[in-house]
């Protein structure tokens, strides 16, 4: 797990911006608060909405924001 | 009106920014909400 | 806070279905499962993609499953 990652998880989520998440750099993060996926818990929100379903999270995520496998949240 | 069901989620976005409806990411789970505000806004 | 709520807050939501949240009863509960939204995590899912804005939760779930603004999760 990433230093990222772990500083993420040591504190409530609150009002993290997206780009807070391990495995959401600058390029994933813009695009992400374009779509309105400005804060952690949004983003959250919608794995939960897809009922915690990493494949269907990772769909999403790539035809959201093009992101390519590596680039993911792990 | 029913355009608004074949816009993508970035142009129903921008529209409601337009319209001033507050909002947050149109996904599949809140699209059907928004339009409904947008029509409602454009009635 | 009802008895209801009390209970569902005070261990971790886990999988409980969407009639252990306080203010979802029968009827809502199985409107709500027909939609998908079966289990409380997936309903808390859909509020924080509605930015945790209770009047955009209150509109959709009027519009999910006909809710009366009596019906609706505190």
């Amino acid at each position: 797990t990433s230093q990222k990652h772990k500083d993420f998880v040591a504190e409530p989520m609150g009002e993290k911006p997206v780009m807070a998440l391990a495995g959401i750099g600058e390029a994933l993060g813009r695009r992400l608060e374009e779509k309105g996926f400005d804060k952690a818990y949004v983003v959250l929100g919608q794995f939960l909405v897809l009922k915690k379903d990493e494949e269907l999270f990772r769909d999403w995520l790539k035809d959201t924001c093009q992101a390519n496998s590596k680039q993911q949240v792990p | 009106m029913s355009s608004l069901s074949s816009m993508s989620a970035g142009e129903l976005s921008e529209l409601l920014d337009e319209y001033g409806i507050k909002h947050g990411p149109v996904v599949g789970s809140t699209r059907s909400l928004y339009e409904r505000k947008l029509k409602e806004a454009m009635a």
